[in-house]
């Protein structure tokens, strides 16, 4: 007969890690420096703060079998509260980036699984040493309870902030395979280099190789505001939830306070035309009643397009010029698509193109060069299952004068959003959501318009030249 | 500054729910329709019931915008015990599939997921009756509280068990889109039969459509029982959680008891080449040792393989009828590769190739005609990001003499395991583990070569005729 169980969601994802992106010593590896670094950069410039992360990871002694790591990494960030600390790193869903607003963190999880990661292959503990800049540093030494999903601290100094540092300090041990990952990391950092100008980048390996990306301008974007959940996007349980903290406001007011791009003119024209009574208090609607208003709200077409302050676009300038620094090509061509939305979670697509210079044509037919770019974080995996490589392979070339296989052509996508739709828990990959798949489609298709200009025009010139 | 927050599991899994799937409305309705008849089988074949499970997709009044439909399910499986159905169907991560034996369901998740769309999207509580062949048959009405990720029961009823009913019953509403999902559904319950031909499938669509497969064979394959971890795949966290409840047992004892595969002697003999002492009490290893002793174990070569009683193959007499009766190819191969593991986890793999027949060659270059299965269940979804597909592709099929991109063949895979190497929380496909991939490569060219022979075999007979 079933034996019946109950599973601690640590547990879950312990038992599971594959799902997280935790499925081999060398995957594993990477997504430790990965989630590491995301955090770091996060902690900066979504606070407007100019990022300086140092990397070290280096070989130290193991049993024998899987190669044993020292991890190191060090930010300028805004640091972590001190109430908060255990929690953060060491409690299973559990974070500050559930916010909507625009954030490479979302699910609560990536930083906790890549020390779970050290603490199961090399029974490794984690240090965490923050300030928030303040007259105080704290160092935390940590461990996570699988089974209760709740940290266990063995150690908590406190001790004078001598040398005004703010940000965080993070250091564990974790077995896996540098080899194997070394050409994915190296591309991460230098990815990342390319779209964060403003970042000054260190990651030494443990063959003593010092990566090193400069800060090449002060100017920064604006960080994300975050913002509140657009009504194309809402559904009962977050009406529900919204009502139960206000239940006895007006529904012409409840909707304009909880809602963005809705205000009370608006909320009274939606309610009328809908059939409600804008008066009428939100906890005397019936649940029939409660079903049409998602319905209506999901549905009416007036309500102005999401806000997108809660966003932060690379920026063609700064895209434009990330493509010359990485790849030297002859032309470069960026598009930007105006902020729409999937399901109520605003977003932006900004697509590149690169023609010629230093690009060489593909090694192989059906190869397509493609670099994407999801919140700023650089995507390495699972190309061919992305949205992106979908809508490039699903382009009818011939109109743009551009053989796919034989072209010196390079594309460069970014999709930025409140809630980037991932196919998985290890952010490989971006899934074919409808909305995000045709923004894409008509921004590579409007800069592959404007690369055929520049290209007839350079072709004009020459022509000339040779007579 | 940053606003901390702790997520609980089923609002994780609430607010991504494309981690698990239920990506689209008609996503939904597939995903829907497929985890509740998962559930089913697993309720019968498990136990070694013939199945017999009905479903009935209706349409039902909405509020205009999606359509709303209505689903009910019966089975004859073996029921749920009365304490266990609040959670069972009402707390995310609960179930009775945590164990180490092959089954269709292993995340304590589907179900719960399924009936969570049709609280969220349309208002819809469950009712589930079940019975396990008792005097008495329950029915509750369910919901659960997301926030809390408990059951909320609104309704408990108890019968007398008149009509000796054993098995589960659940019906519920929800947003969907039959109209997109329906081929892919039928797809499912087509594919699903194919494999079990001592299972009788009923479904009814809202067309009122009828799709009827009767049982043609009352032989089942043995249900497969739980074994426990191979040493292989064990790790610190389980070594530790294995320790805890048997502290004062000898090492040598120790692991003859917990492992599969590992008799006193061979434990002895274990301990002994690897420095430690077999009549050491566990509780005395130190942090150093312990980590010594899982590298040890981990890497040991002269453990026996995995005992694969855990395991359930569809069998090659049934694949081979299956594909006939799918198929109606001229040829049919089929081929089933030795127990293996990865981690640990014991896995077997089958392959069929068919060929000619009814079988055409593919409609467009680069198309295959791939037919995946992971523990009996048909995937259907991503197929070109999945292990199998990847194998396909990457045969030489010049020294097969196929031209894949001309020959009438369709290739069935079938991965059975402990713990399929699944990429995503929805079952979509199958990520490429090193151990995994090797086995199906060797089916596909085992069952590759023989092909050939039975074509020359054929080609020579046609030769001999027409001269
Ligand atoms: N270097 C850091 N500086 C400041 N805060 C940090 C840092 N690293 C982690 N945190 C805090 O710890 C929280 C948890 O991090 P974790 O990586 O586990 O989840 P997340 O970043 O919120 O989401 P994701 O799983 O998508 O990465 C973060 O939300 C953040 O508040
Ligand atoms: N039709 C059924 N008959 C008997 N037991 C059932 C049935 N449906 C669900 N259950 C029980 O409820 C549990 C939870 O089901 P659920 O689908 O949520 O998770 P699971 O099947 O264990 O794993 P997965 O998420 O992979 O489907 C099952 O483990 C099983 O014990
Ligand atoms: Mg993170
Ligand atoms: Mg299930």
């Amino acid at each position: 007969s079933e034996q019946f169980q109950e599973l601690n969601v640590a547990d879950f994802f312990y038992k599971n890690k594959d799902l997280v992106g935790f499925d081999s010593p060398h995957k594993a590896t990477y997504m430790i420096v990965r989630e590491l670094v995301e955090n770091s950069l996060d902690a900066c410039d979504g606070h407007k703060i100019l990022p300086d992360v140092r990397v070290t990871l280096s070989k130290v002694e193991g049993d024998g079998g899987q190669e044993r790591y020292h991890i190191k990494i060090v930010d300028n960030g805004i640091g972590v509260p001190l109430e908060a600390v255990p929690y953060a790193f060491g409690k299973v869903l559990f974070g500050s980036k559930y916010s909507m607003r625009q954030n490479r963190g979302t699910f609560g999880l990536g930083g906790k699984m890549s020390i779970l990661y050290g603490q199961i292959t090399a029974n490794s503990r984690v240090t965490i040493t923050t300030s928030q800049g303040g007259s105080k540093v704290y160092t935390f030494e940590l461990s996570t309870d699988i089974r209760t999903n709740t940290p266990v601290i063995y150690r908590r100094d406190e001790a004078d902030n001598k040398s005004h540092f703010r940000g965080v300090k993070i250091e564990f041990d974790f077995e896996g395979d540098y080899g194997k990952a070394r050409d994915k990391i190296i591309e991460y950092f230098y990815e990342t280099a390319m779209i964060l100008p403003y970042a000054q980048l260190t990651f030494i390996d443990p063959n003593g190789t010092l990566l090193f990306y400069p800060r090449i301008t002060e100017k920064m974007p604006t960080p994300p505001v975050e913002t509140q959940p657009h009504p194309h996007g809402v559904d009962l349980e977050l009406l529900k939830r919204m009502m139960a903290a206000n239940p006895h406001t007006s529904l012409q007011v409840f909707l304009s306070k909880n809602f963005q791009r809705v205000g009370e003119r608006t909320a009274k024209a939606f309610l009328k035309s809908n059939g409600f009574d804008p008066h009428m208090e939100v906890s005397q609607l019936s649940t029939k009643q409660l079903t049409k208003l998602v319905t209506a709200l999901r549905e009416y077409p007036d309500f102005l397009p999401p806000d997108p302050s809660c966003l932060s676009p690379i920026g063609e300038e700064l895209l434009r010029e990330g493509i010359k620094r990485l790849l030297s090509p002859e032309h470069v061509v960026v598009t930007t698509r105006p902020a729409r939305a999937y399901e109520g979670n605003p977003f932006i697509v900004e697509v590149g193109i690169a023609y010629g210079g230093a690009i060489m044509p593909p090694d192989k037919p059906g190869k397509v060069q493609l670099y994407r770019f999801a919140n700023k974080i650089p995507l390495l995996y699972d190309e061919y299952s992305d949205v992106s490589m979908a809508v490039i392979q699903n382009i009818n070339w011939n109109q743009y004068k551009v053989k796919l296989d034989e072209a010196p052509i390079a594309f460069i996508t970014h999709i930025c959003s409140t809630k980037v739709p991932y196919k998985t828990a290890g952010k490989e990959y971006v899934a074919a959501r409808p909305e995000v798949e045709r923004e894409i489609d008509l921004a590579i298709k409007q800069a592959a318009r404007e690369l055929r200009v520049q290209l007839s025009r350079m072709e004009k010139a020459e022509y000339r030249e040779r007579r």
